[in-house]
């Protein structure tokens, strides 16, 4: 799977 | 970013905001857990460790710099500040936190996205926060009155993560392989955790009484 979106959240 | 994160985000900014006001102008912090507060330093120092790696926007660069200045301080005051210190009542403050901390890493090195140094730590601090709130809750079944300062402080702090939870969903729907499941479950355990807060905190509200905890 694509790599893991990086956290764009608090 | 959508309606529902920043009203989540402002939520949680005006929740570390009342405390600190409340502790920097009062000079007291009781009724206040000094374990919880460190839990949620704890929290931010192991989820905004990309501030400096990974910049996502001047927003949110901005607010992790608030919350962890705003949590940090707030450690500060109720360990160092020699009038506020005073008002912590460590005799009733006291949940073993460390009992928090270690099954959330264990959890964390189990079950996690990636397993890489930045994903764990990440983990880690969505599971810690999850329970970060129970020492504060304990204090306040034990010393059971609540002044609306601290009650509006877990109330707001409870909502945010409402909030969150809105958002979550709305970006299921609204973007593609936005799936969290970890985020999502731990995220929904904090607030269940502030469940029954919610029911005696709304209840002493209608009846417009003092909010008391049953013991």
């Amino acid at each position: 799977d694509d790599d893991i979106a990086e956290h764009d959240e608090l | 970013m959508n309606i529902f994160r920043l009203a989540g985000d402002m939520t949680h900014l005006f929740s570390v905001l009342v405390l600190l006001l409340k502790i920097h102008t009062i000079k007291s912090c009781a009724g206040i857990s000094l374990k919880t507060q460190e839990l949620y330093a704890l929290v931010f120092a192991t989820r905004y460790l990309d501030i400096f790696t990974d910049y996502i926007s001047l927003y949110n660069t901005c607010m992790k710099l608030i919350f962890l200045g705003s949590s940090f301080s707030i450690v500060w005051y109720i360990r160092r500040h020699k009038i506020v210190r005073r008002s912590y009542d460590k005799e009733q403050d006291t949940f073993r936190h460390h009992f928090l901390i270690l099954p959330c890493i264990i959890l964390a090195l189990l079950i996690n996205e990636k397993f890489t140094v930045k994903e764990v730590m990440w983990t880690f601090s969505l599971y810690l926060e999850a329970v970060a709130i129970l020492p504060q809750l304990v204090l306040l079944q034990r010393t059971r009155n609540i002044d609306n300062l601290t009650g509006q402080y877990i109330f707001l702090l409870g909502a945010y993560r409402s909030l969150y939870i809105l958002n979550w969903i709305y970006r299921y729907f609204t973007e593609q392989h936005y799936v969290h499941w970890i985020t999502w479950i731990s995220g929904l355990v904090q607030t269940l955790l502030y469940a029954d807060f919610f029911y005696y905190y709304f209840h002493s509200w209608k009846n417009n009484e003092k909010l008391q905890l049953p013991a």
